[in-house]
């Protein structure tokens, strides 16, 4: 579903006729007093129970989106000729990158906020398809203007990352937590920002969850000239570049090793007869070869 | 014969390079043959993003008795060419096949509409061989 702000940039999450006409159950939290957080709204979208496919498709399997499948399309001409070709690139040690949008989303608002802005989101990825065969190389948090970046902005900016779930390895440490403290500065015209997040996920995709439930915080320092342009309020994708090590897919590095180190194996001698035919379209006589 | 007729003798030739197709370059040899395959003929455009369309090519023709040099057929290719020539018309030749090929990236969906892009490797022929 879409998502709309006020002008005073609190967030809503409007319905569409079909989530209206049969909405899914929605959990409101309200946080006590007492634990200094004030008012909070956690808007969590649940996946409803009965079996209506399609419903079900279209809230918890979110529909290939636009900005997600124009940035896909921008990396296959990047890494592939206009002929479906892999471009060879020396520093190419992944064969396989893979775009997740979040499968659902719990957003928590927090008001009166006196510097900055605090917005914490909560994520849930859906890795099926991610097999065993394929490792991580890396991973980065891709967030994506729905517009151009208007002017260039400099800013600084904090990242939580925390993992919710339990993690079997660790009963001391039952979530995982990473801090990203990083220097933001958008060029003019950008339209997608990425963080890297492969030292935080690699153990868990590692492992071969299916599915990973991260919060991610974002504090960001604001002053006059910081336009309203929040990239917190926007929900990441998640990228993720893989070397796939099974057999049906391209190795690109061994090829060039093995390139390197037999040469004469791919300089295909032309044989006299396709070098003869040659120069006879050619109009010229046929080559007199040395002993 | 004596009435000036003129009986099995082959036509003559007197251009050149029709000497060296029909002799020395049989046609309907062994090679590389283009086709342009659209994803939407076999209904993968559904989860296909891109490529559209792509020429895996595929090899046809007749393979010659000497394969080795032109081929790179292995010694088998002609043992076993000799024994259909020579002694068991029954044991087939050999057949012109790919050899070598190339990778392929490809842009597609997956069912849970993640996007993934992926280099699959010998999806193209590049060279073709009589094996």
């Amino acid at each position: 579903t879409s998502r709309s702000r006020d002008e005073r940039g609190s967030w809503q999450l409007p319905l569409s006729e079909v989530e209206a006409s049969q909405s899914p159950p929605t959990l409101l939290a309200h946080q006590d007093a007492e634990n200094g957080y004030g008012l909070q709204l956690s808007l969590f979208k649940e996946l409803p129970s009965h079996s209506h496919q399609k419903l079900r498709d279209r809230i918890s399997r979110p529909q290939p989106d636009s900005t997600a499948l124009r940035y896909m399309k921008r990396l296959y001409r990047m890494f592939a000729t206009k002929g479906g070709i892999p471009k060879p690139s020396k520093s190419h040690l992944y064969n396989t990158v893979r775009l997740v949008t979040p499968h659902a989303e719990c957003e928590h608002l927090s008001k009166n906020q006196e510097r900055g802005d605090l917005h914490s989101v909560d994520l849930l990825f859906n890795l099926d398809y991610v097999t065993t065969l394929e490792h991580l190389f890396k991973s980065v948090l891709l967030y994506s203007f729905d517009r151009p970046v208007s002017k260039s902005l400099a800013i600084t900016c904090t990242c939580n990352l925390l993992i919710r779930e339990h993690v079997a390895s660790s009963q001391v440490c039952p979530n995982i937590s990473h801090a990203v403290t990083f220097n933001l500065h958008v060029e003019l015209g950008r339209k997608w920002v990425e963080i890297d997040v492969t030292t935080f996920l690699q153990p868990l995709i590692a492992s071969g969850k299916k599915s990973i439930h991260i919060a991610v915080n974002f504090t960001c320092l604001k002053n006059d000239e910081t336009p309203s342009y929040n990239m917190a309020r926007l929900s990441p994708s998640l990228l993720l570049f893989l070397n796939d090590t099974s057999q049906q897919a391209h190795h690109q590095w061994n090829f060039l090793k093995h390139k390197r180190m037999k040469p004469a194996l791919f300089k295909q001698k032309k044989s006299l007869n396709e070098e003869a035919r040659k120069n006879l379209k050619q109009g010229k006589r046929a080559p007199r070869h040395r002993r | 014969e004596a009435g000036g007729k003129v009986e099995n003798t082959p036509s003559p030739i007197y251009d050149l390079s029709q000497y060296y197709r029909q002799y020395l370059f049989p046609q309907n040899e062994c090679e590389l043959h283009n086709f342009w395959l659209r994803f939407s003929q076999l209904k993968w455009n559904r989860w296909i993003i891109a490529p559209r369309k792509y020429n895996p090519r595929y090899c046809k023709g007749e393979c010659p008795r000497v394969v080795r040099h032109r081929y790179g057929s292995p010694v088998h290719t002609v043992v076993q060419n000799i024994i259909y020539e020579k002694l068991d018309s029954s044991v087939p030749r050999p057949s012109c096949i790919p050899a070598e090929y190339r990778p392929l990236s490809v842009l597609k969906m997956e069912p849970d509409r993640s996007i993934v892009y992926k280099e699959y490797d010998n999806m193209i022929a590049t060279k073709c061989t009589c094996r």
